[in-house]
């Protein structure tokens, strides 16, 4: 029985990015990390910002689909996961809740025809 | 109204700042408000002081006490007008530079650049918008930027983007008539929005925004600040 057991040796059991090494988004994260600058202390960050960097690429992809007046792709954040973007670079606080008027009161309304 | 407006031509926009790894675009929001109004009041650009905001603005929203200003974490950029009534005013940020950290606040009230007097929400007709911003100057402006990591340049105009989920601080400084829209089919108006994320990201910097569809929720969240001349 174990003769016909098939084994792993994919990377996608262990979710290592091992399969994106050496293809053309490696390529693109290379040239990416040279026009940004980035570095990455270990071999494990670069593997995990790799992986990210591919979803990022199909995210820009769907955006670009949705989107297709403006033109989506790599940019400086292309490392980032949705959360860590969130996180980092976003930080209106209490957006859910919509508009909060503060104690500012509201503009009286002007003329705009014509 | 005219077809088109920049308050960038008119010199009432410093250039685009960079936040860093850093949750303080509220803070940049408010600055270029307070920039641009004061501008218009005095005929001076001054550049002001975002981390005095990011040290020293606690404040909380007065119909929701769990919507407080928070340095790097988070803010409003109504709570930051009413820090900055109850400071008296802002410094330059030459006097109390940007560090992307939050840090003890240092601020000096004898080195106020800009008095704040009162804000006001822009109710949220396009329209409306339109008029205040060439009325009274550039305004700050919440909107969804789910798009916003991915943009290169262009007229971003998403067959699909939330309205009610805001989050991210930017400020409004103009409009065009025709943006080019192919789904939309021929030119379309757009919104010209300086965002706080370096030169390097977008259109040098800013990012244009497909105008009259209440697009990724920006017209529910604006507002325009007074300033005091001495």
């Amino acid at each position: 029985i174990s003769n016909n057991i098939i084994r792993q040796v994919t990377d996608v059991l262990t979710g290592d990015n091992h399969a994106l090494v050496g293809t053309a988004t490696e390529r693109q994260f290379i040239s990416f990390i040279n026009k940004y600058g980035k570095e990455y202390s270990t071999r494990e960050e670069y593997m995990h910002r790799l992986g990210i960097f591919a979803k990022n690429m199909m995210r820009a992809a769907e955006h670009q689909a949705l989107d297709p007046t403006a033109v989506h792709g790599v940019t400086q954040f292309s490392d980032l996961s949705e959360e860590e973007f969130e996180a980092r670079f976003l930080g209106v606080q209490g957006g859910k809740s919509g508009t909060l008027l503060g104690g500012g009161g509201e503009a009286p309304v002007l003329d705009v025809k014509d | 109204l005219p077809e088109s407006f920049d308050w960038r031509e008119k010199g009432a926009v410093t250039p685009v700042k960079m936040q860093g790894s850093c949750g303080s675009c509220w803070a940049f929001s408010t600055t270029g408000s307070i920039e641009g109004a004061n501008f218009i009041a005095t005929g001076k650009l001054i550049n002001l002081s975002e981390q005095q905001l990011v040290d020293c603005d606690h404040t909380c929203d007065a119909t929701d006490k769990r919507a407080c200003n928070d340095g790097c974490s988070g803010g409003l950029m109504t709570n930051a007008y009413e820090y900055l009534i109850k400071a008296g005013g802002i410094q330059e940020e030459e006097a109390y530079p940007y560090t992307g950290k939050p840090g003890e606040c240092k601020f000096s009230p004898e080195k106020i650049a800009v008095r704040v007097t009162n804000f006001t929400n822009i109710p949220g007709d396009e329209q409306q918008i339109a008029a205040r911003l060439v009325h009274h100057g550039p305004l700050a402006v919440g909107l969804n930027a789910v798009f916003m990591q991915t943009y290169i340049g262009g007229v971003s105009c998403p067959l699909i983007c939330g309205k009610k989920f805001l989050n991210h601080g930017v400020l409004l400084v103009g409009y065009g008539a025709k943006g080019f829209s192919i789904l939309r089919l021929g030119n379309r108006p757009y919104w010209i929005i300086k965002n706080s994320w370096g030169e390097k990201w977008g259109e040098d910097g800013y990012y244009r925004l497909c105008r009259g569809h209440n697009m990724c929720g920006m017209s529910s969240m604006v507002s325009a600040v007074m300033t005091k001349t001495s």
